[in-house]
């Protein structure tokens, strides 16, 4: 990935659903997960950091690089459930 | 030529 602004995006667990849709991974056109819609009221929303567009680098550290689309979605879906942490940290670059 | 494949799979994490 050429010089990017990556930003680490922090989304605390403040309502019971994450709300983020994603689009791509590994041996896709898109081949690291693209933020395409953001739900109203879901703590990704909430957080108001994270937008539509961004590409999702790393989770929690789990660099996404390689990893097919169900195994990213089940990675993020993960540190969402997870009683270990009360948020979950995001590397996201934004692109353009 | 070798085509990636168009489609991009979409999936909501809630």
């Amino acid at each position: 990935i050429s010089a990017l602004n990556t930003a680490l995006v922090r989304v605390v667990k403040n309502s019971n659903t994450l709300g983020i849709a994603i689009e791509g991974g590994a041996n896709t056109r898109q081949p690291l997960p693209r933020i395409v819609t953001i739900q109203k009221g879901g703590s990704a929303h909430n957080c108001g950091q994270l937008k539509v567009g961004q590409v999702i680098l790393e989770v929690n550290g789990i660099s996404l690089r390689g990893q097919e689309h169900e195994e990213a979605a089940r990675i993020i879906a993960e540190a969402f459930k997870t009683k270990e942490k009360d948020h979950i940290d995001f590397l996201v670059a934004e692109l353009g | 030529l070798f085509v990636e494949p168009q489609w991009v799979p979409v999936s909501w994490v809630y």
